[in-house]
């Protein structure tokens, strides 16, 4: 959807 | 071995209610501590969090960390199997393929066993860095998931706005807008309908209906939800799971136009 962030640019990988 | 007993198979239920929109299979990290989860949705814009801690079931043994991957709509068959009041154990050896679920009857004039094939999971999981919130909004569960629910109906998305007056809970679509404004309570008596709203900065974010809808499928777990907002990081859903741990979702917020 626009405008929509995904979640994986705010914590990073482990 | 890894076994974990609890008397009401119906957290689980519940648990498998609230995340089975968003996942389609998960991996249960089990370790001496407790049953941890930890997913992504399939579009990568929320994260299901659950933790489980060791000392809130009834019996709990973990002699080896293990990983188990589990298709949730099949283990959510199994549950349908047992009634509410049943009492489950969790079962599995050292490096199984398999996974055992056994539901006794509170009197023991039942017993039965299911076997589930574990999958192999390929999920990374993501490092949530330790967050002061400007704002941490306690209300209701039933209340949060009337809002979102009722909302939904104009707009695709809903604005959550904190401020010390209260929060602010807005859309807007073809048909106008709609606000639902709630103030914190001065109710002390009753925990479970009380507001309370601590905030250090105002915040104003903007998130999907979808997935705040998908959300309050957690609303049987807890009275009460917690949501926790800073500009620009995402919300926090939470429903605490009495005695045993808790359910956290995270949201990526939408950039407004």
């Amino acid at each position: 959807a626009r405008g929509q962030r995904k979640i994986d640019e705010f914590f990073g990988k482990n | 071995m890894f076994e974990a007993r609890l008397v009401s198979s119906s957290t689980f239920k519940k648990i498998l209610d609230a995340v089975k929109d968003l996942l389609n299979e998960a991996s249960f990290d089990c370790s001496e501590s407790g049953i941890q989860l930890q997913a992504m949705d399939n579009s990568h814009v929320s994260l299901v969090s659950l933790m489980l801690r060791s000392d809130g079931f009834d019996k709990y043994r973990c002699d080896r960390s293990l990983t188990m991957g589990m298709n949730l709509a099949n283990m959510a068959k199994i549950f349908k199997c047992a009634n509410n009041d049943d009492t489950v154990t969790i079962k599995a050896q050292d490096d199984a393929d398999t996974v055992t679920f056994m539901f006794e009857a509170k009197k023991q004039e039942k017993i039965s066993d299911y076997e589930m094939k574990l999958m192999n999971l390929d999920q990374e999981h993501l490092g949530i860095p330790e967050t002061d919130f400007s704002c941490v909004i306690r209300m209701p569960s039933p209340e949060f998931a009337r809002i979102c629910r009722d909302l939904s109906q104009f707009g695709e998305s809903i604005v959550i706005s904190c401020t010390k007056e209260g929060v602010k809970f807005s859309t807007g679509g073809d048909i106008g807008t709609a606000n639902v404004k709630i103030a914190q309570t001065n109710n002390f008596d009753k925990e479970e309908e009380s507001v309370t709203i601590e905030m250090q900065e105002p915040v104003t974010l903007t998130f999907a209906c979808q997935y705040l809808n998908s959300f309050t499928k957690a609303t049987p777990l807890a009275p009460q939800v917690q949501l926790s907002m800073s500009d620009n990081v995402p919300l926090v859903v939470e429903y605490q799971i009495p005695d045993l741990g808790h359910l956290r979702f995270y949201l990526a917020p939408k950039i407004e136009d």
